[in-house]
């Protein structure tokens, strides 16, 4: 564990609590991609699998609990307790053309060709590009809610922070996961479109809107 | 590092 990993994990933590709250406090998910947010949950139960099967750490543990029911709570907020607020009309992605060729791609570019390691790698294929929905959201509209825009840069951070803690562990333990560090590569040049908005704009107090 | 690692990570 390095300050890295740990203030990625912590970001990461940030990012889905303040959606969590966001709806909560607003009583709305406006502006949310349900689509993202099912995607997400797919991916934390797929890859926290291994709960079942190894003990790592008390953290370990823990966290991925934490990560597992509050991604199902954002679900039930927004597909059942909040459904009325949702923007389905906006939530238009087609999430086929995500989870069929990295469930296609998880088969054939894996570590070892079992069940749990099969769904970890589509875990973190899926999550790579589980964000999509959400920016498609926010192209269709043009303008995103300030808190809607935190919560993108702490996910967007922590999976920064990672890349930061990869190379560290490289140097220092000798760690690499290729699988993990090219998703993980990805998953961070997804967001920088959205960094250069959020520094330009939100950072200096203006709402995020994109030009028509 | 070990194809079956163990995965510490979140």
């Amino acid at each position: 564990m390095n300050i890295f990993r740990l203030t990625g994990d912590l970001s990461h933590l940030a990012a889905i609590i303040i959606l969590l709250l966001k709806i909560w406090k607003t009583r709305s998910c406006a502006g949310i991609s349900g689509k993202s947010q099912l995607l997400f949950a797919l991916v934390f139960t797929t890859r926290y699998l291994d709960l079942f099967t190894s003990f790592i750490s008390l953290y370990n543990t823990s966290m991925k609990l934490i990560y597992v029911a509050c991604s199902y709570a954002t679900v039930y907020l927004i597909y059942m307790k909040f459904k009325a607020t949702y923007d389905g009309n906006h939530d238009t992605f087609r999430v086929e053309f995500l989870v069929v060729p990295v469930g296609g791609l998880s088969f054939l570019v894996n570590h070892d060709f079992s069940p749990l390691e099969i769904l970890w790698t589509f875990s973190i294929y899926l999550e790579s590009v589980a964000i999509l929905p959400q920016l498609f959201m926010i192209s269709k509209t043009g303008e995103a809610e300030t808190i809607t825009t935190h919560y993108l840069f702490f996910l967007g951070l922590y999976r920064a922070l990672y890349l930061i803690n990869w190379i560290w562990r490289y140097y220092f333990e000798g760690f690499f996961d290729l699988i993990a560090v090219v998703a993980g590569v990805v998953q961070t040049i997804l967001y920088c479109d959205f960094f250069y908005l959020y520094v330009t704009k939100v950072l200096k107090g203006k709402k995020l809107s994109l030009p028509a | 590092y070990t194809l079956l690692r163990e995965k510490d990570e979140l």
